[in-house]
């Protein structure tokens, strides 16, 4: 889920 | 997390405290462009409107603070507390000609169509080309400080670690995300031009100086 896995990113 | 995202994150902070160590110690703004600055307060409050909606981890949440709070008070001190040294004869770029297109792409463009997706998608965009007003207040003076060099070089860095980040995720974790790979290659290639004259000219203790 590009959600939860991108989002992380800053 | 792997190495390079890791140190894509501490280069960004580093030329973030860079810039602001100058502003204050100098007590000057001179040579750096305010209209960079309001672009980049402008991506990072867009971007990480998540942090009232998700939690990821403790680093995230402090880092997004901090990204938040540090280009706030670099607008600040730029056009309030050192506005007497702000440079704004040269620092003429329109950013109206790079807010509206990244927004109106972020609205044709993007995984899913809302708000607070397209604000992401739109802060990607404009983050690919908000040095743009930068660079070019230093290709109209024709020079910069070494600080404000270093302070590019960091920020450079940053996007090209991330590009490193990308390649390892997509091969480590089978994931990948087209808007923020194509946008972090465009931003990365406007900092090369300046990566090449800051290795040949500023790491060799001369002023980075363009031809006239």
């Amino acid at each position: 889920n590009r959600y939860t896995i991108v989002k992380d990113e800053l | 997390m792997n190495i390079f995202r890791l140190l894509g994150d501490l280069s960004h902070l580093l030329a973030i405290i860079i810039l602001l160590l100058k502003i204050w110690k100098t007590r000057s703004c001179a040579g750096i462009s305010g209209k960079s600055q309001i672009l980049f307060a402008i991506v990072y409050t867009t971007r990480y409107l998540d942090l009232f909606t998700t939690f990821i981890s403790a680093y995230n949440t402090f880092m997004k603070i901090i990204f938040i709070a540090t280009s706030l008070a670099t607008v600040f001190l730029m056009y309030v507390k050192f506005k007497a040294t702000y440079d704004h004869n040269h620092d003429t770029f329109r950013i109206e000609f790079l807010i509206l297109p990244a927004f109106v792409l972020a609205l044709l463009i993007n995984h899913e169509l809302s708000p607070v997706e397209v604000l992401w998608t739109f802060s990607i965009y404009l983050e690919s080309v908000a040095i743009l007003p930068q660079l070019f207040l230093v290709s109209k003076t024709g020079e910069a400080e070494s600080i404000t060099s270093h302070y590019l070089f960091a920020l450079g860095s940053y996007r090209g670690l991330y590009l490193f980040n990308w390649i390892y995720r997509y091969y480590a974790e089978d994931h990948y995300d087209l808007i923020a790979i194509v946008a972090g290659l465009v931003q990365t290639v406007l900092y090369c031009d300046f990566f090449y004259l800051y290795i040949t000219k500023v790491l060799k203790g001369k002023k980075l100086q363009l031809p006239a």
